[in-house]
């Protein structure tokens, strides 16, 4: 089974067009291997990307370099994915 | 227990093989208004239901419903299962459904990506493509709402066999897309096509592959300010309305698309509940307050589309 442990997802707040460009950028680098819940295509909406961990530190560097602003939506993917195994394991009891 | 559809738990998740055993018990329990449908099997070779919701008729105009498309969204195949029921129960009680139900056929998928939805709950459960095998890479599956004849490898589909948004080899290549598309045609007397999804809470219209509106668009707009509308007076959840392209991203190849140009006019996608706090994950405890708010809007499509015979 694949482990999420540490994934965050991170909601990025575009305000620019340029800032949008910039997030492009990042979906297309594969070695990120981000997953983008929300696609930056708008500065009116928001941006949902889940980061893994091994990813984290360079995403958000890359986020806080260039002034765009985020917040950090699921701390750790892998806590609600557990969360949500035992309400299912308490369900089928 | 939940084998028997009166007993079914509706505020948890369940496996294929659960869904797939509530539906034959939904059936057994109204076997004068449902029937289950077997329109092909996925590229895992597991069998692909649609539920007939039909009061009799030869070929009668209908409604199509899918939910599940992209595995990961679990509480679309959850809403499946509960509007399923909604439906069957509804029946010959509540005097709109009844009406609709007395000229009209709905039909039902409550499952339409089932090999990615077993894989969410075995190996991997942020899984969202299909799980077919492409020569040349390691990669696994397409994007089964990137893979329709519709604007198919435009913007907003990549053509990287690793993205989570692969549009696929060629329109149709996955046999998931292709069994809705073979039975929607044939069938053709479609007047709604609906596809359920979750994430962000939009209610959508064509186009998703092109920004310029579509010749409905006035109406389409109108029929689906109605619709979350309705949806909002339960709980108070807000929708956001308008085309694919408009209010989320341009994307292309996606199914509405494709039904809206084979001349299926009310062609809609919902996202379903989630604000993002709990991404795909949303708590069982909100399924069927999820459900019970969609299946207004649902309803108030239905109606509207009942009444305006093209």
């Amino acid at each position: 089974r694949q482990l999420f442990v540490g994934d965050q997802v991170l909601r990025v707040a575009v305000e620019t067009e340029e800032q949008l460009r910039l997030l492009a950028s990042l979906e297309e680098d594969e070695i990120l291997q981000l997953d983008f819940w929300l696609h930056p295509v708008s500065s009116d909406l928001p941006v949902d990307i889940r980061v893994p961990f091994a990813s984290l530190q360079t995403v958000k560097v890359f986020l806080e370099s260039n002034d765009i602003p985020y917040t950090v939506m699921i701390k750790d993917v892998q806590d609600l994915l557990d969360e949500e195994e035992a309400e299912m394991e308490a369900d089928s009891v | 227990r939940e084998r028997g559809s009166k007993s079914f738990n509706f505020a948890a998740y369940h496996t294929l093989e659960t869904i797939y055993q509530w539906m034959d018990s939904l059936v057994a329990d109204h076997p004068s208004l449902v029937t289950k449908l077997q329109i092909g099997s996925s590229y895992e070779n597991r069998p692909m239901y649609v539920l007939k919701f039909s009061t009799g008729g030869d070929n009668r105009p209908a409604i199509w419903i899918d939910a599940g498309i992209h595995a990961r969204e679990w509480v679309s195949q959850a809403t499946g299962v509960w509007t399923a029921n909604k439906i069957a129960t509804d029946y010959g009680r509540d005097t709109s459904l009844t009406s609709l139900l007395n000229k009209m056929d709905v039909f039902l998928m409550i499952v339409t990506n089932p090999d990615g939805y077993v894989f969410t709950h075995t190996s991997n459960r942020m899984w969202r493509k299909t799980r077919s095998r492409l020569p040349g890479t390691t990669c696994r599956g397409v994007d089964p709402n990137r893979n329709w004849d519709a604007g198919f490898g435009g913007p907003g589909a990549s053509r990287n066999p690793c993205s989570d948004s692969y549009h696929g080899p060629s329109p149709h290549s996955e046999v998931e897309v292709d069994n809705v598309v073979n039975f929607v045609q044939s069938h053709g007397n479609f007047k709604s096509f609906i596809s359920i999804h979750a994430y962000s809470q939009l209610l959508m219209y064509p186009y998703g592959y092109s920004c310029n509106d579509v010749p409905d668009a006035p109406e389409l707009d109108s029929v689906g300010r109605s619709a979350v509308k309705a949806l909002s007076t339960l709980f108070g959840t807000s929708y956001k309305v308008g085309s694919i392209c408009k209010i989320i991203y341009q994307a292309s190849g996606g199914s509405i698309d494709w039904s809206y140009n084979l001349g299926i006019k009310y062609s809609f996608a919902f996202e379903l509940r989630d604000t993002g706090r709990y991404g795909f994950l949303l708590p069982a405890n909100q399924i069927v307050p999820t459900a019970s708010e969609t299946w207004l809007a649902l309803k108030n499509i239905m109606e509207y589309v009942r009444d305006h015979p093209y």
